[in-house]
């Protein structure tokens, strides 16, 4: 059976948890 | 007459000095100026009273002052260490030290769970769960059937809740995330260790006048 995606993982790619935005200028 | 400063440093309210700071943190003390230029930054860019408002926020993260997101929402909540409705430059650096590399993993696990548990109940619950994916589908405009999203949901409860509660607690949570360390990968920020490279006029010119 193929693996389903993990709910976490989907989540954790989100933009909203991408901080990394706050330090491009 | 005595002879008075004629320029005195304004700082932003809230403001609490870089040595004080570094020694609460991860940071140095120079990463810690270079995060109050960030701060200004983004503290006057809308409202300019030296605070984090979450549209300020917003306009940060997507560029977009209005753009509404719950995990953009949730950071914001849990940054507000003093639930006053903005973030101030301690809480901003305190907050972000638990994405800097060198902080433990165990604080950044901790971090995640309440990140992840919405409304503050001690678990994530399985319809947190559906929230949080649901959310993730309509930002990201991937089209997942109902049925889908319903087994991934099931499926991950299933997965991470080892005592079929019915919800997550902290110690599934550590659990799952040590066998899945990607889970943690946005919760550590490379640029933190380059910081003064990113903003270095701060460092260079130590104190900047208003």
């Amino acid at each position: 059976r193929p693996a389903l995606m993990n709910a976490f993982e989907l989540i954790s790619t989100s933009q909203g948890l991408n901080l990394g935005t706050l330090f491009e200028k | 007459m005595g002879c008075w400063l004629s320029k005195q440093v304004k700082h932003t309210p809230g403001y609490e000095e870089p040595a004080v700071l570094a020694a609460e943190t991860a940071f140095t003390v120079s990463e810690v100026e270079a995060l109050y230029e960030l701060f200004r930054k983004i503290s006057y860019s809308i409202f300019k009273d030296g605070l984090i408002h979450k549209e300020e926020f917003q306009l940060a993260l997507f560029k977009n002052s209005k753009k509404n997101n719950l995990f953009a929402d949730r950071i914001f909540d849990l940054f507000d260490l003093k639930r006053n409705g903005v973030i101030d430059f301690g809480e901003f650096v305190r907050s972000l030290s638990v994405f800097h590399p060198n902080t433990a993993q165990d604080e950044k696990i901790a971090f995640a769970f309440r990140l992840y548990d919405l409304r503050s109940t001690g678990f994530i619950e399985r319809e947190e769960l559906k929230e949080m994916v649901l959310a993730l589908l309509n930002e990201s405009e991937l089209c997942l059937s109902d049925d889908l999203v319903e087994t991934i949901v099931d499926q991950t409860c299933k997965l991470v809740d080892s005592n079929s509660d019915g919800k997550i607690d902290p110690i599934e949570w550590k659990e799952f995330v040590r066998k899945n360390p990607s889970l943690l990968k946005n919760m550590t920020l490379p640029y933190l260790k380059d910081i003064t490279m990113a903003f270095p006029s701060f460092v260079m010119s130590s104190e900047v006048d208003d």
